[in-house]
């Protein structure tokens, strides 16, 4: 893997989302996820709906959390995703509205990544951002800069909250991910990038 | 007696030569402050006050206290001769099973403690909570912490109740914000932030997603490397 990477500096990543009072978060790692391979695959950046998986998704819960795998197998079953624009966001489910005819996007498959955080780095860089899930310990108060909470508290048993890898590198020694969040643009550090002048606001793990 | 099953908050002690219950973690803060230094130019511990909370097989001592910086004259160490110099310094130390960790190290010489100019507000009111007895513009700090937050995300609470309830869930916050701080071995910094008026309880079910943690999900194949399509 390259020594650092971000994807927000190579326009593989939509602005900054905000998933409102709802536990959503699980929609919006995978369309972050997917307009990151549709970008890289197709050219084009679309912003896709998370509406359409809150409301069509019948395998998950809406706002009473989702997984991303289950996320992946419905978007293949309902033929695609529509775009932000055409199926937009109200933060609370509604009857399913998809159409297949105005799906932009499609996928043909999904796959597990390593937990090997080198392969997960080598993967995020050739292949694009990437769907996770983290423990949100701390996340409540978070301004900025690299979050390093004890072991403990990295357990796999206190997972609970899905956001987005989209790039990696070090400050001053310490490694860390950069992950998209999807809490608003009014929460998390704010970054000014090579080619954006002001970035969207992410979080700094 | 069954220990309680709520962490136990002793009150602060008095300024004094460390009591035998502080001796240990105050002394492990003294090393770990001299770690490195050649003998002579090490400090020394002059008074402890403190207090301890206890969860579970771990404590959390909380300590305040002085050390004597020997004068310096060897300019191979310090540029210009130092006079001795006495330091107030805030230490925490975790001691779980007898092992010690030392979670915050805070240092100043005496009557100059400067606050942290980017979060300068939330630390210094901080401090004041640590004070005992509290100062009584504490409120006052408080409310005008909080006034600016309510400003900031245009906060409205359909009550004067609701709105004192979410005071003192901000100021729990606040307190819980720098426990995560204390805890952080990053940079990250921790402070008011949108959701600094939510309960933890609030938070986690408005916002985060429990299933992540209790349902396995669709089983997707593993990528067996990053070439593979």
């Amino acid at each position: 893997a390259p020594p650092e990477w971000d994807w927000r500096s190579k326009g593989a990543v939509t602005k900054v989302k905000d998933q409102g009072m709802c536990g959503s978060c699980w929609a919006f790692s995978v369309t972050g996820n997917v307009e990151g391979q549709w970008f890289l695959n197709q050219g084009t950046l679309l912003s896709l709906s998370e509406q359409e998986l809150l409301d069509c998704d019948k395998m998950d819960k809406a706002c009473m959390g989702g997984l991303p795998s289950n996320a992946y197998s419905a978007i293949k079953n309902l033929g695609g995703l529509e775009t932000e624009d055409d199926y937009s966001y109200r933060g609370h489910m509604q009857t399913c509205s998809f159409s297949a005819e105005k799906a932009k996007v499609y996928i043909n498959d999904s796959v597990e990544l390593s937990q090997n955080e080198q392969k997960l780095a080598a993967w995020l860089a050739k292949r694009g951002p990437i769907s996770v899930a983290i423990n949100a310990f701390g996340m409540q108060f978070y301004r900025h800069g690299i979050s390093r909470p004890l072991r403990p508290l990295c357990s796999p048993w206190l997972i609970d909250h899905a956001v987005l890898l989209v790039g990696y590198g070090n400050r001053s020694d310490i490694p860390f991910w950069a992950i998209k969040n999807s809490w608003g643009t009014d929460w998390g550090e704010k970054v000014s990038l090579a080619g954006l002048a002001s970035g969207p606001p992410a979080a700094i793990l | 007696v069954a220990a309680p099953a709520q962490p136990q908050a002793a009150s602060f002690q008095a300024w004094g030569p460390p009591s035998p219950e502080l001796l240990a973690p105050a002394r492990f803060a003294l090393d770990m402050f001299n770690r490195g230094r050649a003998a002579g130019t090490r400090a020394v511990l002059g008074l402890v006050r403190g207090r301890v909370r206890r969860a579970g097989q771990g404590s959390l001592y909380s300590l305040e206290a002085t050390l004597e910086e020997p004068p310096c004259k060897d300019t191979t160490v310090c540029r210009l001769p130092a006079s001795k110099k006495t330091l107030l310094c805030s230490f925490e130390v975790l001691d779980e099973l007898g092992k010690h960790v030392l979670l915050r190290k805070d240092c100043d010489p005496v009557d100059t403690k400067v606050p942290d100019s980017r979060n300068e507000t939330f630390s210094s009111v901080l401090s004041l909570l640590n004070e005992d007895p509290l100062p009584q513009d504490l409120p006052v700090k408080m409310a005008s912490i909080f006034k600016n937050f309510v400003i900031t995300y245009n906060r409205t609470y359909e009550s004067k109740e609701e709105a004192r309830w979410r005071l003192s869930v901000f100021v729990n916050n606040m307190v819980r914000a720098q426990k995560i701080q204390a805890l952080d071995r990053g940079t990250a910094q921790y402070g008011v932030t949108k959701f600094s008026d939510l309960t933890e309880e609030e938070f986690r079910t408005i916002y985060l997603n429990p299933l992540l943690r209790e349902e396995p999900g669709n089983k997707m194949k593993p990528v067996k490397s990053v070439g593979d399509f």
